[in-house]
């Protein structure tokens, strides 16, 4: 799976998921990532979210978007409010993997609860992170 | 300070230890960085936050390494399906698509979904009908082999089990 989240020069944020699905899937099974919601959302008011990994964790759990409404009804910043899903509520429903986020003040936050994430950054002091973390 | 920002991802997995060669890491994170320069460089010349992502990930589509679009793991039945959606958090427009083959970026197609159709999500038959309409053309089967991929789904193939992206171990906690 592939995934960007960004923030523009006009403060708008956007996210985008992309899945080849999983090695010997069968029954058209689907997973997280082109579900509005669950593996990808946005929305200027909180932030842009793009998941991955084991994908039925992050339906049930509709991830991405509960990291908004963390945001937007509970006011947490961006990346407690990510923390929060990935960390304490997505683990406790047995989900492994991450997200990547971004807000509409260009904060980024990256958090995963699983090894091999491939991830890549820009902030908006232009600082450039790359990383695969094992 | 600049306002802009953007991050890519290229999937979650196990990594054996063996598999991740240097040269290998290597190649990760030159695509990662080509793929995030091009998002970049839009929001640097006042593009879109669309724009960005949607290029951002056509380029990770277009890498054998990443599971999505040219990199995709082998079904059960030996065929390629792809899943894709895209949002746009200024007016919360969306476009999705699922169990696509053949098409060389589904995030494109995402993308057109939410910009030219009324639908938010297309699956299967009707997801490849309105490719057409829109005049995608189909890669070949031999677009998205992959020798690595292929003996990924080989191990696996005549079991129940499945694995996560760059998982390559037959019984690890994801199969």
């Amino acid at each position: 799976t592939v995934g960007a989240v960004a923030c523009d020069f006009e403060g708008n944020v956007a996210a985008a998921t992309s899945t080849g699905g999983m090695t010997n899937k069968k029954f058209g099974r689907i997973g997280d990532s082109p579900m509005i919601g669950a593996g990808t959302y946005a929305n200027n008011n909180t932030c842009a979210v793009s998941c991955t990994g084991t994908g039925e964790f992050f339906i049930r759990g509709v991830v991405a978007y509960d990291v908004s409404c963390l945001m937007e009804y509970k006011g947490l910043s961006l990346k407690d409010a990510a923390d929060e899903v990935v960390q304490k509520r997505l683990i406790s429903i047995g989900g492994d993997g991450g997200l990547i986020a971004v807000d509409a003040k260009g904060n980024i936050t990256t958090p995963f609860n699983t090894e091999g994430m491939y991830r890549a950054s820009i902030d908006t002091h232009g600082t450039q992170k790359l990383d695969i973390y094992k | 300070m600049k306002k802009i920002a953007i991050a890519i991802h290229g999937g979650a997995g196990t990594l054996l230890k063996g598999i991740m060669t240097p040269d290998k890491e290597i190649s990760y994170k030159k695509s990662l960085e080509t793929a995030l320069n091009a998002g970049y460089k839009i929001l640097e010349n006042k593009g879109n936050a669309v724009d960005a992502v949607t290029e951002a990930v056509r380029i990770l589509e277009d890498s054998p390494l990443f599971n999505a679009g040219k990199g995709s793991v082998f079904t059960n039945a030996g065929s390629h399906e792809m899943d894709a959606s895209i949002m746009n958090g200024e007016n919360l427009e969306a476009g999705a698509v699922s169990l696509i083959s053949g098409i060389k970026n589904p995030i494109l197609l995402a993308k057109n979904i939410m910009q030219k159709s009324e639908h938010v999500f297309l699956a299967g038959t009707g997801a490849m009908e309105y490719a057409n309409l829109l005049g995608y053309k189909l890669e070949p089967e031999d677009y998205f082999y992959d020798d690595f991929r292929y003996n990924q789904w080989q191990e696996i193939k005549d079991s129940d089990n499945f694995q996560l992206d760059h998982n390559v171990q037959k019984d690890s906690k994801f199969g």
